[in-house]
């Protein structure tokens, strides 16, 4: 059990340094052990591109959700689900990583991913698009929106 | 691919029957605040098992049930289906398709279906980890909960690590 | 002392209700007193349009953002300050509520705001706009833009 | 109008001398994520007496000086300076504007001063709430912070209230 965790840590590091590289274009990431004799907590160290290496409580809104997506999608990475469900998780994130945060999506293999958005980008890299509206009030409705980049709905933001 | 199809009827603002095709690697559901986007996400954890009223933004279990509105009268229950593609029976059903539905009504009484065959949550459960695959909360990433990975403690992160591997 | 708090519960509540009524175009909003012999808490009620009285924990995202705001600019008018400060706090609305938000921006009179937001239309509510910009890396850089609308900054999302 | 302008020298990522003219009643900051926004939000607060290294993000008063990047190397110190207009001489001080600036150093050293003249903490306190006009921290409304009025508990909305009384 105590193997089966090292190399599941291994499998989540290396993954989660490629994704945040891919998201960042750059920069180094790893996770540290803290130990006192055995294994106690497991931190994150980050060095954005550019930048120096500085306390996680520094990071702006976005660099903290695109740090916390790589590292999330590892997780999933080293423990595959039936699908994942992610809700308005873009909301931060100005229009460059909103497309690079789709991207990501679009690059996980064998996965199925509901999202929930506000964000334009996010919806061009769905397959399909359903919205949600209240045309009576208090009760919702689905309908099914074509994906051309013409016809994605006004209210996205 | 494994989600098949959602049906969600008179599950918080989803009064009315509502059926979404889910064979597809990515899904978007857009729509103005309010509109029941996390009301649906909501319905897909609480048919797989999402016990946590927190996590359904609710106070009691009744608060899932259409609770009427200005045009329309409350229903007496709720009720929420997934079915899932069964490729080589990973499920380990026998059938091509695994269906699971939960319902709520008015008197508190709930019901739990496997392919339409009345069974207890924890039969739920053992079916969707039966694919080896993970599942509880860990894969549902709710709104505001992305930093919460960045901002738990070292020792809560290791114990996350741990229910992973 | 007693009074004057009841003189400022008094605007706050009032303040509350017209901004809320402006910001989901109907419904009721309230505040309720929790008293045991004396006052022990102040609580939210809220109906919105077309919906029935629910639990406040039943809204959603953007539902509870426009709710607290209501409320924090009923505040602010009970007791004015210098100036306001909000930081990306319309990342959560659609694009109908991004309007409605700073529309209720530009009604406050007599009053400064300073906004960080990644929405057009807050921006274009504002009367002066700098962009923030990291050429350099690691260092910031600031820039004043026009407010002609085709001007408006592409990382906004 | 009070604001009148906000200086920045070496306060994180103002590695430069950077200077904005605020006298306008909406004033929009834009950029990319990381770019410097909240960090010129916090060079307000921080000149306004924020003390509560939470809210600026920092784990000590030193992370607020540029700490050097890629291509450039640290400072020594970090300032930033705020002044206001004065109508009618509401601050009490006389001129037409009041400027208030707090500098940090690396010896941990830390100034404040008021139209150029050295004061302690409590003095640009007292000089910003002499106008009668609310300050602390409640006008200023951080990344994640709008809707901490609606989640409050009760007993802590009416400790708010009564501090705005
Ligand atoms: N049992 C119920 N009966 C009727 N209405 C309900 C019930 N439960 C929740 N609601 C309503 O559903 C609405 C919230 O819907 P939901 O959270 O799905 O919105 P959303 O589309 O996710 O919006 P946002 O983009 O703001 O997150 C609230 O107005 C709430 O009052
Ligand atoms: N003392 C310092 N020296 C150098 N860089 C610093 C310092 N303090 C903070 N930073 C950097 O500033 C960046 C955060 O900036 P800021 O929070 O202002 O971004 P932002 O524009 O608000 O972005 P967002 O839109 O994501 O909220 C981080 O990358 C952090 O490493
Ligand atoms: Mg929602
Ligand atoms: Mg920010």
């Amino acid at each position: 059990a105590s193997t089966l965790f090292e190399e599941t840590f291994a499998v989540i590091e290396k993954a989660f340094q490629e994704n945040f590289i891919k998201m960042f274009d750059g920069g180094e990431a790893r996770l540290v052990r803290q130990e006192n004799g055995e294994l106690t907590g497991i931190d994150i160290d980050v060095v954005l591109p550019g930048k120096r290496r500085q306390p996680l409580e520094l990071l702006s809104g976005g660099e903290k959700v695109l740090t916390a997506a790589a590292l999330q999608f590892a997780l999933f990475k080293a423990r595959p689900s039936l699908f994942y469900l992610l809700d308005e998780v873009d909301n931060a994130l100005d229009e460059d990583n909103v497309h690079r945060f789709a991207r990501l999506l679009r690059e996980q293999e064998d996965s199925q991913f509901l999202v929930v958005t506000h964000n334009r980008e996010t919806m061009l890299a769905a397959d399909v698009l359903y919205g949600v509206t209240m045309q009576e009030s208090g009760v919702s409705k689905v309908v099914s929106l074509r994906l051309d980049s013409d016809e994605v709905p006004v209210h996205a933001s | 691919m494994y989600l098949k199809s959602l049906h969600i009827q008179g599950f918080k603002t989803f009064e009315q029957s509502t059926t979404l095709e889910l064979s597809y690697p990515i899904i978007a559901i857009v729509g103005p605040n309010g509109s029941g986007k996390s009301n649906l996400v909501d319905a897909l954890r609480w048919t797989l098992c999402e016990q946590n009223l927190r996590t359904l933004r609710a106070r009691s279990m009744l608060d899932l049930i259409f609770a009427g509105s200005a045009t329309r009268r409350p229903v007496s229950y709720a009720e929420a289906e997934v079915v899932f593609n069964n490729p080589g029976d990973v499920f380990g059903t026998g059938g091509d398709t695994v269906t699971v539905a939960r319902r709520i009504f008015r008197s508190k009484e709930s019901d739990f279906l496997i392919d339409g065959k009345s069974v207890q949550l924890r039969d739920v459960e053992a079916v969707l980890t039966s694919t080896g695959l993970g599942f509880r909360h860990y894969p549902f990433i709710g709104q505001g909960e992305m930093s919460r990975i960045f901002t738990m403690k070292p020792e809560e992160r290791k114990t996350l690590f741990e229910e992973v591997a």
